[in-house]
């Protein structure tokens, strides 16, 4: 393990920790989108399918089970818990799952390293991954008003994915046969996605005002 | 092992 890969674990750690505080301790769950929590569930339970088969370090299990538990228990708080429920504001979030899911699935199909089922629900997982977070960048696009909590999150969320390529170019140089083209390239279109976002986030953050972004 | 070195990544 490098420090560029470990950089980017604990960044989305922090993100999901981030997103549980607010949701645990302010019981607030405005402008967080369901969708995209349902679809990180979706994501990585199709990934870690392995997680009782294949057994790579107990860092590896542990953080398996930390972002099964938590992506889970966020949308459990949303959907269920009563006063987190009431903050959740349904009439902007309302991005469909199969837009995003039936073309990953498509993909995933046609295009992966090998024709087995675990293979192909990894690819699949790895293609939702990249878009899963459109919903969450759409819900805050339409209200706007973005708490710092929020902020924090998606922005621990794109740098998690930041570090991440830091990593596969790191293990590129260090590693022979180190190449995955579909990883590569699904995990680049998710930093694309977030670029956006950071720009406006770094603006705001540079003229020390609240994080908005335009209509 | 080619396959297996990406599986290692969360």
């Amino acid at each position: 393990m490098n420090i560029f890969r470990l950089a980017g674990d604990m960044t989305h750690l922090a993100s999901v920790l981030v997103l549980l505080l607010k949701i645990h301790t302010i019981k607030s769950c405005a402008g967080v989108s369901l969708k995209t929590q349902e679809l990180y569930v979706i994501v990585f339970a199709t990934r870690y399918l392995d997680i009782f088969t294949s057994f790579v370090s107990i860092y590896n299990s542990l953080m398996k089970l930390i972002f099964l538990g938590s992506s889970f228990s966020i949308v459990w708080y949303m959907r269920y818990h009563k006063a987190v429920h009431r903050t959740y504001d349904r009439e902007q979030d309302t991005f469909r799952h199969w837009f995003l899911m039936l073309p990953c699935i498509l993909l995933a199909l046609l295009i992966h390293e090998k024709f087995t089922f675990f293979e192909v629900m990894w690819t699949f997982s790895l293609y939702l991954e990249a878009v899963a977070i459109l919903p969450q960048l759409v819900l805050l696009q339409r209200t706007r008003n973005i708490d710092n909590l929020t902020g924090q999150y998606i922005f621990l969320l794109g740098g998690y994915r930041g570090f991440y390529i830091l990593n596969w170019i790191y293990r590129y140089f260090t590693e022979p046969h180190y190449v995955h083209w579909i990883t590569w390239i699904s995990g680049l279109v998710q930093t694309l996605l977030y670029a956006d976002f950071f720009y406006y986030y770094f603006l705001s953050w540079k003229n020390n005002k609240k994080l908005q972004l335009p209509a | 092992c080619v396959q297996e070195s990406q599986k290692d990544e969360l």
